[in-house]
């Protein structure tokens, strides 16, 4: 379960105070699919970014699973971020040395899977994003879309018990958009695992079972939808 | 006048070769407002890069302004790319360790524009794109709408004769990228600058005049249409 609490995340630039999180309640319930929307600027990566635990509050408290993140030092935020936790990142953030098998491949290697199952599961989940053919590609030899699908790859692997994903389809034709959805919907579906999507685009966004949307920092609104 | 004559880009990766462009022709002429569709992997970015001179056909001519682009040598390729063409980046591609301000403002240093006209129109272009509250900061304090305008601006403040935009709204809200494709088209009808804009949401594509569909590295559609 992820709980925030009166959350804000506030950055220093020259002498100024940018709020990019403004007093942000939310609780989301193992198994939950959301949508996050707004415009541009007001606060969808940084809450991201602070329910990955890959960014702290300035104030306020995000409890993960009943446990006080802001009370755990480094090596344990990075562990349970490795354990519970799959990202897409809005800028993919793939390594550039690496193949788009290997970047997939990088998180099992982490964990200590073996040889076989990590090829196994790369294998599936190159044929379910319509990479095979580019598996032997480095980031520098992909096209946007494919990098993205890479990124999303990477985030789906380890089965995580929590995806965030922000933006995954912004390169994406409708196509591709509607099958990396899909892939991403089965997991919420057959395996449990919470999906929170932040997205600009409404046919994506309205596919969820619950809708959230910021302005300046803060969440204002925050209900139930059909999801498609 | 854009004349791509037959235009072919091979890429060997491992033993394979990809052929991200294969077989091109297509002709755009001075002040024309087209859109580039196609799915993920078509080559849109290829065509894009072979056009603004970033890249170079592997066969084929391409023929800008009646000038044999593949006659030209590197450094007459850069001046022409300099001075003819402004470029938008599908992965933004802004200086790390200059302010929004400064990366808008970089091809005006280098095309010799006095700090006056520069200031003027830096001002402009971060007010027009909604970014004057965040002109002191650099990419890594920007959300990814707000690089992907600051990649807008850059592209633009030269108003440049021919404007390639690589998925300009695509980090964008909805109203963020009407009011960028409003500022785009703008320059179009004002200063007859030629806009080829590569786009994956037909929104945005259907406000062109042209519309050019990609497959497999060739163009397989090419046709006017009504543009809102
Ligand atoms: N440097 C490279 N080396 C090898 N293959 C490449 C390279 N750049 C692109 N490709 C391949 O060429 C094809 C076309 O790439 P391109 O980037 O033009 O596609 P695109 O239409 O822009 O796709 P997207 O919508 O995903 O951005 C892709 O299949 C890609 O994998
Ligand atoms: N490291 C930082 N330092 C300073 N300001 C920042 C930093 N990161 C983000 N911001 C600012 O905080 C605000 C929220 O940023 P955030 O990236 O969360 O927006 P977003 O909703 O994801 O936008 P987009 O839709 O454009 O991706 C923005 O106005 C941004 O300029
Ligand atoms: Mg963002
Ligand atoms: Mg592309």
């Amino acid at each position: 379960m992820i709980e925030l609490e009166s959350v804000e995340r506030v950055f220093r630039v020259g002498g100024e105070a940018v709020r990019a999180l403004d007093g942000v309640d939310l609780t989301i319930a193992d198994g939950e699919y959301a949508a996050v929307m707004g415009p541009s600027g007001s606060g969808k990566s940084t809450l991201l970014h602070v329910v990955g635990l890959l960014d702290r509050p300035s104030r306020g408290r995000y409890r993960l699973d009943g446990v006080d993140t802001t009370t755990l030092g480094e090596a344990q935020r990075a562990r349970l971020r490795r354990e519970r936790i799959g990202f897409v990142f809005q800028a993919f953030h793939l390594i550039p040395r690496m193949t788009a098998a290997e970047n997939i491949e990088l998180p099992m290697i982490l964990a200590g899977l073996p040889p076989r199952e990590r090829r196994r599961r790369v294998t599936r989940v190159l044929r379910d994003l319509g990479l095979a053919e580019r598996c032997g590609h480095r980031p520098d030899q992909l096209s946007g879309g494919q990098r993205q699908r890479v990124a999303i790859g990477r985030a789906m692997v380890m089965h995580p018990g929590i995806l965030l994903a922000d933006e995954p389809t912004g390169n994406l034709d409708h196509r591709a958009g509607a099958q990396v959805m899909a892939l991403l919907e089965r997991l919420n579906r057959e395996e449990g695992i919470t999906l929170l999507v932040v997205t600009h685009d409404p046919a994506v966004g309205g596919r969820a079972e619950r809708r959230i949307d910021m302005l300046d920092g803060r969440i204002v609104a925050d209900r139930p939808q059909r999801g498609d």
